[in-house]
């Protein structure tokens, strides 16, 4: 099992979706 | 020349000092002001006001440290039922100890307000934890130093005691992100929920009024009230709970925002991200591209997800297929560096190694033993690093996501290997 961990989840919007069973990620989103 | 502009797109530019701390803060995030917004900061960072002074901040050392104990508690806790029953069985530990739960550390930290009147409480979010605790008045046993008062529920009008015989009562199990539960008689339902650094929390499983903005107030809202508390938690008042179990804010709060939420962690530890719970609350503009998560039964509280490929300066690693289809992952936003399955890592160092020839490499940091002595560069060419998930989902790491260091003479490649394929 990895760990995708918060270091590399910077600058990205990560939506979690958990009713709807998926995540999303979304480039530049905290600009 | 085309040939190396073409080279060039595989590469970032990057200004080595933006590795360096920042004292100023600088907020970077507005929040979308449509649904409940909080504003995320390092726990560490100028942004903070539990920022500890200098002699007390912990090291890059000590951060990853951190960071491997919590990984080991994430593998104990998705390792099979018999290893970890044995494991407790073997153990006379005391409540908390060798309970195979994890709160970790975690680096970023929110605000919410809880009871009535409203306290305002600073807490780690982490959704690899479904109970959200903080430490409370009267501290029966101990609390550790925090930042802001501590809860005292006796000031709380709404504040209700969870009994044992209750339903909810029965809601504190393994499953709940490793939180366990003790009842003595019919009285008051007792949380516990530990690391095995020995870090813990014990105290009542209660109820209260939380309040993530002015307009959106949950009543009845349950939280380990914590009377015997210890661990390293940066000054924070306790820890937001985020992962999918029924305990969690996110499944507490499902009637509100539907079971959605997303956040923004900024890319450095002196600007500010956001966490909002409900749709509608990331700009229109942005596109979201979704990746499934996948199952796993026996760990329902992890946000599981696949990772399908690799690639690092615009090539794809050459791992066989079958490598990344027998490798699960979680997403973790307590977790600082991205952990992977050996072979994986070990195809991701070589490559990165062989792109970054032209700097000196120096010695390795804790976990991560790919580092370089930029002292001599102002700016480097670093290769991109491209992830893809399951759905064709490209996820480009930013640059500071690339790379970890404190000072110019030991920066490292921010990833690090599993010890065993099989953790």
């Amino acid at each position: 099992v990895g760990v995708f961990g918060n270091h590399q989840q910077k600058t990205l919007e990560v939506a979690y979706d958990v009713t709807g069973g998926k995540l999303g990620f979304g480039i530049g989103g905290c600009s | 020349g085309g040939e190396r502009k073409t080279m060039q797109g595989h590469f970032h530019t990057f200004q080595v000092n933006s590795l360096l701390p920042v004292s100023v803060c600088n907020p970077s995030i507005k929040g979308y002001g449509k649904k409940a917004t909080l504003k995320v900061v390092h726990k560490h960072g100028p942004c903070s006001h539990l920022s500890l002074d200098e002699a007390n901040a912990p090291n890059v050392t000590q951060i990853l440290s951190e960071d491997q104990s919590r990984v080991n508690i994430i593998h104990f806790r998705l390792s099979s039922n018999s290893a970890q029953n044995n494991i407790l069985n073997s153990s006379k530990a005391t409540l908390p100890v060798n309970s195979g739960a994890s709160i970790g550390t975690g680096n970023f930290i929110v605000t919410v307000g809880l009871g009535t009147p409203k306290k305002d409480l600073t807490l780690l979010f982490d959704t690899g934890s479904d109970l959200t605790w903080t430490q409370c008045q009267p501290c029966l046993v101990s609390c550790y130093r925090q930042q802001e008062p501590i809860f005292n529920p006796n000031e709380s009008t709404t504040y209700k005691n969870i009994s044992c015989n209750s339903a909810e009562c029965t809601q504190l199990t393994s499953h709940a992100g490793g939180v366990i539960k003790r009842c003595s008689n019919s009285s008051t339902c007792i949380y516990g929920i530990g690391y095995v650094d020995q870090s813990y929390s014990i105290g009542f499983f209660s109820k209260d009024t939380l309040t993530l903005t002015p307009t959106d107030v949950l009543p009845n809202f349950r939280f380990g009230c914590g009377q015997s508390n210890r661990g390293l938690f940066g000054g924070a008042a306790g820890l937001l709970g985020l992962a999918r179990n029924q305990l969690s804010v996110v499944s507490q709060t499902s009637s509100m925002y539907q079971k959605y939420f997303s956040y923004c962690l900024p890319s450095t530890s002196s600007s500010t991200g956001h966490l909002t719970f409900g749709k509608g609350g990331t700009s229109s503009a942005l596109k979201l591209n979704f990746t499934p998560f996948s199952r796993n039964s026996k760990n329902p509280s992890f946000y599981f997800v696949h990772i399908t490929g690799i690639k690092v300066g615009g090539r794809k690693l050459s791992i066989a297929k079958s490598v990344f289809k027998t490798t699960t992952s979680i997403i973790d936003s307590g977790t600082v560096i991205t952990r992977l399955p050996p072979a994986i890592y070990s195809a991701l160092r070589v490559a990165f190694r062989q792109k970054m020839t032209n700097y000196p490499m120096t010695k390795g940091l804790s976990m991560l033993d790919t580092c370089y002595d930029l002292s001599n560069n102002k700016t480097v060419l670093i290769p991109k690093i491209r992830f893809y998930f399951q759905g064709n989902v490209k996820v480009p790491i930013y640059p500071t996501g690339i790379l970890f260091g404190h000072s110019v003479s030991q920066v490292c490649l921010a990833f690090a290997g599993n010890s065993n394929a099989s953790d």
